[in-house]
């Protein structure tokens, strides 16, 4: 519906529509609208498949220009899990330790989300179908003391990976979000330098406010990769190309299921083509 | 806020009896804008604009008021009036009536669950509680964790792998104990997997529900209107709930949901804890939507 086509004004509305359609967000859209209008101005583009090539180009060096893998190279390794209500933290964490476990690393799990019902009884279950060590405290107990375990266990039993799954929390809320500092701070204290992998699970349903979940993560305790689940539905979580363009954190993996082998490493040029797909 | 974007996109405006056109397409840009950050759906932002555009064009501007607080007015009752103007409430004719919750994976329904089952009994209804989402690790624990803290039973059949089956037995649980209302808890779903919509109808064929509410997450983008639509035409839905509302995302899924699927939003959830759950204000939504 892009191909073949006379570049106008009622094409660069299309492709407005099609970005915004793709929760690329208006900022983002706008901004992107006006460079390819100038290009196609200054180039005398004339045919629309051009300008769409401009644009996926665009896109992909942006994500391209913030790309990360997960590197678990010296150990012990901690990921620090962290995200608002329901984005698949604790389907993740389960996903990613099945996956690490087959490199043959040791895993062990902190499941650090003492408040929300049955949490600690869900990320059991993942530990188990992972087949890696869970650390658990009581509900209600206080989070950054079943951190504070988890490190000790770790320690002693010299394991690879420690991944801890944390509340869903939103990030306008102060209280909250202080509560990652201090468990960033437990972890740092304990071991020096860690957590090596601090990963923000993103919803690729949700919109624009994805941006500004970033930013508060980003600001409270850095934010050092990115998973964006739920792209098996018809969401397409363009989101990420603002937050990679304007916080400069790299997409790291991807979720596409709720089955344990559902979790990809990114890929920018199949993110992409997905766009328009 | 929107009367200042608008009023800088206007620039000066010279006190004019009417709304004039070059006026409103200033204004109209902005305020599609405006619903576009607030997560609106596009296509529902261009008809929405469209029907500002009628009402404004050429509507009296009101004494001692000028066009930009005019043309904010006209937009703000529209959107209320879009949103929803007066909340019907639950709407349960049968005795025992059923209640079933639907919606995509994490968007509440688990936790609105229990808090609506406390709204109820706080209204004095013995109400049951039932989870048939057979495939969520620690789920059924989840209701039945939830249930406790508010005394509230919930019937559970951990062993039967069929959602519809242990719906139907909860049905006669409720009518065998004199319940007034049971609640039905079901497993998130994909709005595109044909066998879980399936499921999913199989369950309400088998509880025959009063009302089934979409629970729908405050901060979805612009696939909420795909997703609402299909749940509707695949399953059926009586009204909405919009969860997370203590975020600050902006709350366009509002206007989009209601706008495609014309079902009411009856509920908001505004927290984690049992008791953050109130009857949906659209005036609150419409202000927030705004920005
Ligand atoms: N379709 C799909 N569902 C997913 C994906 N990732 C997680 N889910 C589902 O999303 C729901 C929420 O997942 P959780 O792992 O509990 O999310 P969470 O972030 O830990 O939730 P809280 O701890 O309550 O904040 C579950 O039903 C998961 O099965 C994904 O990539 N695709
Ligand atoms: N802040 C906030 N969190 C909420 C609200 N409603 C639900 N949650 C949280 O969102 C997360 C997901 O809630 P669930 O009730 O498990 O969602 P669900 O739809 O049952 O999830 P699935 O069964 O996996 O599809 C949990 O962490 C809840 O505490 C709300 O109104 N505000
Ligand atoms: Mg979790
Ligand atoms: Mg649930």
């Amino acid at each position: 519906v892009f191909k073949g086509r006379e570049v106008n004004e009622e094409f660069f509305e299309e492709l407005e529509e099609k970005l915004i359609l793709a929760d690329i967000g208006v900022k983002t859209t706008l901004e992107l609208i006006e460079d390819l209008k100038k290009e196609a101005k200054k180039k005398k583009i004339k045919e629309s498949d051009e300008i769409l090539e401009l644009l996926k180009e665009k896109l992909k060096k942006i994500l391209l220009k913030y790309k990360g893998k997960l590197k678990t190279e010296h150990k012990p390794f901690v990921i620090f899990v962290l995200g608002v209500n329901g984005v698949g933290k604790t389907t993740t964490i389960g996903k990613l330790a099945k996956q690490l476990k087959s490199e043959g690393k040791s895993i062990v799990l902190a499941a650090a989300d003492t408040f929300r019902a049955a949490a600690i009884e869900q990320l059991e279950v993942w530990a188990d179908r992972a087949d890696t060590r869970i650390i658990k405290g009581n509900e209600g107990a206080d989070p950054a003391s079943v951190v504070f375990d988890a490190i000790q266990s770790i320690k002693a039993k010299e394991d690879d990976i420690l991944v801890i799954d944390t509340a869903g929390r939103l990030h306008n809320k102060e209280r909250l979000m202080k509560e990652i500092q201090k468990i960033k701070k437990i972890v740092s204290r304990e071991l020096p330098g860690e957590p090596s992998e601090i990963l923000l699970v993103l919803d690729a349903n949700t919109g624009q406010n994805a941006i500004s979940q970033a930013k508060a993560f980003k600001e409270i305790t850095d934010v050092t990769g990115i998973v964006l689940t739920k792209l098996d539905g018809t969401a397409k979580g363009g989101i990420v190309i603002a937050i990679c363009n304007e916080l400069k954190i790299p997409i790291k993996y991807i979720g596409i299921g709720e089955k344990i082998e559902d979790l990809r490493k990114f890929n920018p040029e199949e993110f992409v083509e997905s766009l328009f797909s | 806020a929107l009367a200042g974007k608008i009023q800088s996109a206007i620039g000066k405006i010279t006190k004019k009896g009417r709304i004039d056109e070059e006026t409103l397409n200033k204004g109209l840009r902005e305020i599609k804008l405006a619903l576009l950050e607030a997560d609106v759906n596009y296509k529902v932002v261009s008809d929405f604009t469209k029907e500002i555009r009628e009402k404004a064009l050429g509507s009296e501007v009101t004494k001692g008021v000028n066009a930009v607080q005019q043309l904010v007015k006209i937009v703000n009752d529209e959107l209320v009036k879009a949103l929803g103007e007066k909340n019907e409430g639950l709407q349960l004719k049968n005795k025992p009536s059923v209640i079933l919750l639907i919606g995509l994976q994490g968007s509440g329904k688990t936790t609105t669950a229990a808090k609506l089952a406390n709204y109820l009994k706080k209204q004095g209804k013995k109400v049951l509680l039932t989870s048939v989402d057979i495939y969520r690790p620690a789920a059924m624990l989840q209701l039945k964790k939830l249930g406790k803290q508010i005394d509230i039973p919930v019937f559970l059949q951990e062993n039967i792998k069929d959602a519809a089956k242990i719906a139907k037995n909860a049905l006669d649980r409720t009518k065998e104990e004199n319940y007034d209302v049971l609640i039905v808890d079901t497993a998130g779903r994909l709005h595109i997997d044909e066998e879980m919509l399936r499921e999913a109808k199989e369950i309400k064929e088998n509880v025959n529900p009063d009302e089934v509410l979409f629970v729908s997450d405050a901060m979805t983008g612009q696939e909420a209107v795909n997703i609402a639509k299909a749940f509707d035409d695949n399953v059926g839905m009586t009204g909405i709930v919009l969860t997370k509302l203590d975020s600050d995302a902006r709350g366009g899924v509002a206007l989009s949901v209601k706008g495609v699927t014309g079902k009411p939003i009856k509920f908001a959830g505004v927290g984690e804890k049992i008791d953050d759950f109130e009857l949906f204000y659209p005036d609150r939504v419409a202000s927030r939507i705004l920005g």
